[in-house]
């Protein structure tokens, strides 16, 4: 069961549709995903048709409950959401001082069954706070993604920092797999630019297919549909269908 | 002198190309404008030049210093910048349970020389905390930019709310003057949708103008230029100096 973190505290990066259409693209290759919705602005939760995730998760990760239990199957076969919601707005003030706050959710996420999910993938809202740093301490793998945009860049070495610092001190199996350039507009010097930089900076992380601009990807969340259902076809779909390939190829190497 | 916050909890919803890109567009008009950077991520303050604002907007916040000694001039005739740092991640847990935590900033900007600066914009993080409600407090208006796609639409009421509050409990004099759409893609029917959408809803909020989707306003944070300077012809500029006219107009009009 791998747990992957999608995160990177710029707004806009394009975490959410990444996290909902590389679960959908997983699911397609007949692996079991489930998504966990740490965002308060449950952004990935309404796309998959939760628009209202209650005080599950909230409750969770101040301590009682079970994650099992907060588990929704999706209209999509192969894709499970433990959804986020407004109340969690309140878990860093609950837990402002609580020992361990950060090792609460990957408590939860070992407690799951063992068999019962393939990857678990873990949306964050766009911030280096407590919901943050508890995917970090949870997850063994990070994906990153980067709008290819100039402002996009700068904060890349904060998040590096935080994810260094989770690892020595919480978790030393956690490693970046990927680092993700997302709206890329292949039309624009500057998209390409950023992409080059990206890649002459981080190397292997980037993968050889990034993803590009798509208007399918923005219309897709108001039809509450994954790419790959709402529009097979699209470049959408195709670039995060080679997302989730290449995933699957660097979890084998791990 | 006008305060004005630019907040949406949106991430990437265009606030901080929105404070920058005004603050320069309404100094070329010869008004006298200080931009507040309120995000820990700082992009502002890279853009206009201040990669390390170091620990005095902290400082201020938790109740130390004099707003008007942490002023930069930028290069920009008529831009003024306080900038923010990576130091800001911690105001909220100093000021956890202080009473009043939300009216320090409204404080240090009332206790500015009244003649030095015609307009006050707060570009704000991506969340509805302390420096989020710091602002709506310290404001007279507030500007919402909102990029032209579905996924903006469903934080807002959740903004509108926190601003109600603010107006009931805090801030009688607060008002929402703008919902600004950006990034606006004008050969995409998703993009005039959601333009028609926030019309509809919000009336004579959302301007005659908007701000069309153009590289030129992406490419110029990393040449440390706001439109106006590095590429005065380009759409983003012209929009940009429309909006700042129309803001203009809106003042005189309260
Ligand atoms: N490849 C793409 N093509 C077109 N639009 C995209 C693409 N990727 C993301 N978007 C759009 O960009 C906006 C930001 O994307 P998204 O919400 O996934 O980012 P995020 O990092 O999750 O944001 P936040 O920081 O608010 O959580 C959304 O309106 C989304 O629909
Ligand atoms: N009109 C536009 N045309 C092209 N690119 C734009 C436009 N407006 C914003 N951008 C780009 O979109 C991205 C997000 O914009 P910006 O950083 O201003 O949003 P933000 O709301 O301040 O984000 P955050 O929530 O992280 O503070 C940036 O890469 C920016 O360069
Ligand atoms: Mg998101
Ligand atoms: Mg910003």
């Amino acid at each position: 069961m791998r747990t992957i973190a999608v995160t990177n505290q710029k707004g806009g990066s394009g975490k959410t549709t990444t996290a909902v259409n590389l679960a959908a693209a997983l699911a397609e290759t007949r692996r079991k995903v489930l998504l966990i919705d740490l965002d308060p602005q449950a952004s990935a939760s309404s796309w998959l048709g939760v628009a209202d995730g209650g005080k599950g998760l909230f409750e969770l990760l101040v301590g009682n409950g079970n994650l099992v239990d907060l588990v929704y199957e999706t209209a999509f076969a192969g894709v499970s959401l433990v959804p986020g919601s407004n109340w969690m707005v309140g878990v860093e003030k609950a837990m402002a001082g609580e020992v361990g706050a950060e090792t609460v959710l990957r408590k939860a996420i070992q407690s799951l069954p063992r068999n019962r999910w393939d990857i678990i993938l873990l949306d964050c809202p766009p911030s280096l706070g407590l919901m943050v740093v508890s995917a970090l301490v949870a997850a063994q793998e990070v994906v990153v993604p980067v709008e290819a945009h100039v402002m996009a860049l700068s904060g890349l070495a904060n998040l590096l920092q935080t994810v260094e610092r989770v690892k020595e001190r919480l978790n030393p199996g956690l490693a970046i797999s990927t680092i993700l350039p997302c709206r890329v507009d292949v039309r624009k010097n500057l998209s390409k630019e950023v992409v080059e930089r990206l890649r002459s900076r981080f190397g292997r992380l980037v993968p050889p297919t990034v993803i590009r601009e798509n208007v399918r990807l923005a219309e897709a969340p108001s039809f509450e549909q994954p790419i790959t259902a709402y529009s097979p076809e699209s470049s959408g779909a195709v670039d995060y269908r080679a997302a989730a390939g290449e995933l699957l190829k660097r979890g084998k190497e791990r």
